[in-house]
């Protein structure tokens, strides 16, 4: 599977755009998360497609944000 | 809760049209 450019993103409407990086960012996910991986993505499509783009090179980034998204879906729910 | 927020995070599964969608670009 080719990386996700810039490029090629801006070259998608805007409505497919979080959809081709989500795309690519839930398998990522899912290995960590299995449970959780719908719901961190979708929490993470909420950041900027440029800073998606970063995290998508950068394991470690994207692994810093994951566990920031399930410390934040964790004190929601312990909100409900 | 005013209920509001129990839909959050809108989930995202593969092949399925996310709806956080909705709100970037409705």
């Amino acid at each position: 599977q080719e990386p996700l450019t810039a490029s090629r993103l801006a070259a998608a409407p805007l409505h497919e755009q979080k959809q081709m990086i989500g795309e690519r960012l839930y398998p990522l996910i899912h290995d960590v998360h299995t449970q959780l991986a719908g719901k961190i993505t979708g929490m993470l499509l909420e950041i900027d497609n440029s800073e998606l783009l970063l995290m998508l090179e950068s394991p470690e980034s994207l692994h810093a944000k994951i566990e920031e998204a399930v410390a934040v879906l964790q004190a929601h729910q312990a909100m409900e | 809760s005013n209920g509001s927020s129990i839909n959050w995070p809108p989930e995202f599964h593969p092949g399925v049209p996310w709806k956080g969608l909705q709100n970037i670009d409705p």
